[in-house]
């Protein structure tokens, strides 16, 4: 052991503390009663340690979500963080899932952490992962739909950082027309 | 200053063992 060196070196810390997210379908229980909070963390090596030790995403039984978000706030439409907010929403085929659902959510939650929506990070309140027999979905949740610059800020940033090519696009849609429309019929705001 | 982390730099910590 001659010439080693031990550093003691500290955690490195987040900007933002987060919480994450496991919602097991279960339809004997409301919907609150599935959602359960699994930690928090601060730190890079915290991070690390967790996503290490849970499921990954293509490992989740269908109907399962993971959703990490900023502390206090809950992954819910209704919280008061969320309710003028919206998403961007990144539908994967279903084969997907064994080709790029890891790598889509790992990178989703690196942005997060990492703070790579600069000045518009403010706007980001967390993010869905939806895992479903019928296809995947992923989505960044930020906390004021109408803030066009921050927004489409957010989701060329995200867009690039998937590696999603022109030919795809992703479009954001508000909660409250989410909320108040079957699913394949809400509307884009935006779409990068 | 805000604590941004670009993606290599989080991923140079993914396997360093860690005291927790």
């Amino acid at each position: 052991a001659k010439g080693l060196v031990f550093e003691m070196v500290e955690k490195h810390p987040l900007q933002n503390r987060w919480a994450l997210w496991f919602f097991k379908n279960d339809k004997s229980k409301t919907w609150q009663a599935n959602l359960h909070l699994i930690t928090k963390f601060d730190t890079v090596e915290d991070f690390w340690g967790l996503y290490h030790h849970i499921q990954p995403a293509s490992k989740l039984t269908p109907g399962c979500d993971y959703s990490l978000f900023k502390d206090g706030i809950e992954p819910m439409w209704e919280d008061d963080q969320n309710k003028r907010g919206g998403r961007w929403l990144v539908t994967l085929a279903k084969q997907q899932r064994h080709t790029d659902l890891d790598h889509f959510w790992l990178e989703t939650l690196l942005c997060l952490i990492g703070e790579s929506f600069e000045r518009f990070g403010g706007d980001i309140c967390g993010a869905v992962l939806n895992v479903r027999a019928k296809g995947d979905k992923i989505a960044v949740w930020t906390c004021e739909a109408d803030n066009r610059d921050g927004v489409t800020h957010i989701g060329r940033v995200y867009k690039e950082r998937l590696g999603l090519t022109q030919k795809v696009t992703i479009g954001y849609q508000a909660h409250t027309d989410t909320a108040s429309k079957s699913h394949n019929l809400t509307k884009n705001k935006f779409v990068v | 200053g805000k604590k941004q982390y670009d993606r290599e730099f989080l991923l140079d910590f993914q396997f360093m063992p860690v005291c927790i």
